[in-house]
């Protein structure tokens, strides 16, 4: 464990709770796209089914189990118990176009031929993408509620620092892993252009609006 | 990176 490892988990932990906080508290799930909860809630799924297999530690353990609930709980506030403030209307990005290529490279380019690895390998390629409904439509809807960039900001943040954490294991343990650091980097360069909103405006206390 | 040893990230 590293600093970037636990800072980046801390923000994913962070982002997790923003999210399902704002949800439960406004009791509403405007400007959330579902899709993408569904999609980390696969993420999530597909990666810590190794759950059942091993135990590394208390904090892996505790904290997989707290992503899976916690996606899961997201997913069944928006298309449950709060579905009449979904707005499925601006929520229109085609998944499918997501999962199915994903899911073919996980096939095709992974580390090992074996079940368990291509779910990893496919959550790992499917992480990296599972964000782009949640922008698009923040694109359709032209803003974003100051919570919600507040959610964005820490979910991007979190693999960017895992980036570091990567570079600190190649250097003191001679370890790296080219998937996941490709489909890291992918996944924090889709955020680039949020990032440089979020850094503007939000932390001038403005609203964050794109130009229509 | 073999199997076993990557995967003690969440």
């Amino acid at each position: 464990m590293n600093v970037f490892r636990l800072t980046g988990d801390l923000s994913h932990l962070a982002a997790i709770i923003i999210l399902l906080l704002k949800i439960w508290k406004s009791r509403s799930c405007a400007g959330i796209s579902g899709k993408s909860q569904i999609l980390f809630a696969i993420v999530f799924t597909t990666r810590y089914l190794d759950l059942l297999t091993s135990f590394i530690s208390i904090y892996n353990t505790s904290m997989k189990v707290i992503y899976i609930g916690c996606a899961y709980a997201t997913v069944y506030l928006i298309y449950m118990k709060f579905r009449a403030t979904y707005d499925g209307n601006h929520d229109s990005f085609r998944v499918e176009f997501l999962v199915v290529p994903v899911g073919g490279l996980a096939v095709l380019v992974n580390h090992d031929f074996s079940f368990l690895e291509i779910l990893w390998t496919f959550s790992i390629y499917l992480e990296s993408v599972a964000i782009l409904p949640q922008l698009f439509m923040i694109s359709k809807t032209g803003e974003a509620e100051t919570i919600t960039t507040h959610y964005l900001f820490c979910l991007g943040l979190y693999r960017a620092l895992y980036l570091l954490n990567w570079i600190w294991r190649f250097y003191f343990e001679s370890f790296f892993d080219m998937i996941a650091i490709v489909a890291g980097v992918v996944q924090t360069v889709l955020y680039c252009d949020f990032f440089y909103l979020y850094i503007t405006k939000v932390l001038k206390g403005k609203k964050l609006s794109l130009p229509a | 990176a073999k199997l076993g040893y990557f995967k003690d990230e969440l």
